[in-house]
């Protein structure tokens, strides 16, 4: 899992 | 991934899918804003720019290019299909892209992570989608008789965003520095915004009535 990252969502 | 995301983007996939089905089988669009989809179509755009930037991963590539392609062919369907293009009615649809989008414009270019291009567009983005709804939601409160298609289409997209919130809830305790205050507060905007829908949907549910939404 991407921590810290908001960027990961569509 | 948690299941809040998951289901999130289920739900917005089968919003979209709903949709599309509508138009496709029935060929018709009675009831759905183009300028709604147009206003997505602007968004999944800027927003989606990162697949030729970053890898996330399978997923993410894949779900981006299927909501990409979803909104290109609804306004296609829409501004083009020879039978479905009959059944659109601009004189009902007529919001003003420009006064959703120009404000926005304004507001990532002051409020964003990074002044940079991809910042900029991002913000940009987020706070688009969070009023792009506002077109299809004056429509239906001008038709008289929303079918249940339509009904469900925006039923769903209010789901998804609800259970994106939940998400980021659920991220913020789970993961370290998972702090995105632009997401989070046009994400709450944009779910306020079908608060009064929910409330009428659930009525009409509760009676068995058809969807009506006072003028």
């Amino acid at each position: 899992e991407e921590q810290g990252s908001g960027k990961d969502e569509l | 991934m948690n299941i809040f995301r998951l289901a999130g983007d289920m739900t917005h996939l089968a919003s979209v899918l709903v949709l599309l089905l509508k138009i496709h089988t029935i060929k018709s669009c009675a009831g759905v804003s183009l300028k709604t989809q147009e206003l997505y179509a602007i968004v999944f755009t800027t927003r989606y720019l990162d697949i030729f930037t970053d890898f996330i991963s399978l997923y993410n590539t894949f779900m981006k290019l299927i909501f990409l392609g979803s909104s290109y062919s609804i306004v296609w369907y829409i501004r083009r299909h020879k039978i479905v293009r009959r059944s659109y009615d601009k004189n009902q649809d007529t919001f003003r892209h420009v006064f959703l989008i120009l404000p926005c414009i304004v507001l990532a270019l002051l409020i964003n992570e990074k002044l940079t291009f991809k910042e900029v567009l991002w913000a940009f983005s987020l706070y688009l989608e969070a009023v792009a709804i506002l077109p299809q939601l004056v429509l239906l409160q001008r038709t008289k008789n929303i079918d249940n298609l339509t009904g469900q289409y925006v039923f769903l997209l209010g789901v998804y965003r609800a259970l994106y919130i939940v998400n980021w809830i659920y991220r913020y305790f789970t993961e370290t520095h998972f702090v995105h205050w632009i997401t989070w507060i046009s994400g709450l905007v944009q779910t306020l915004l079908y608060a009064d829908f929910f409330y009428y949907y659930f009525q009409s549910w509760k009676t068995n009535q058809k969807l009506q939404l006072p003028a």
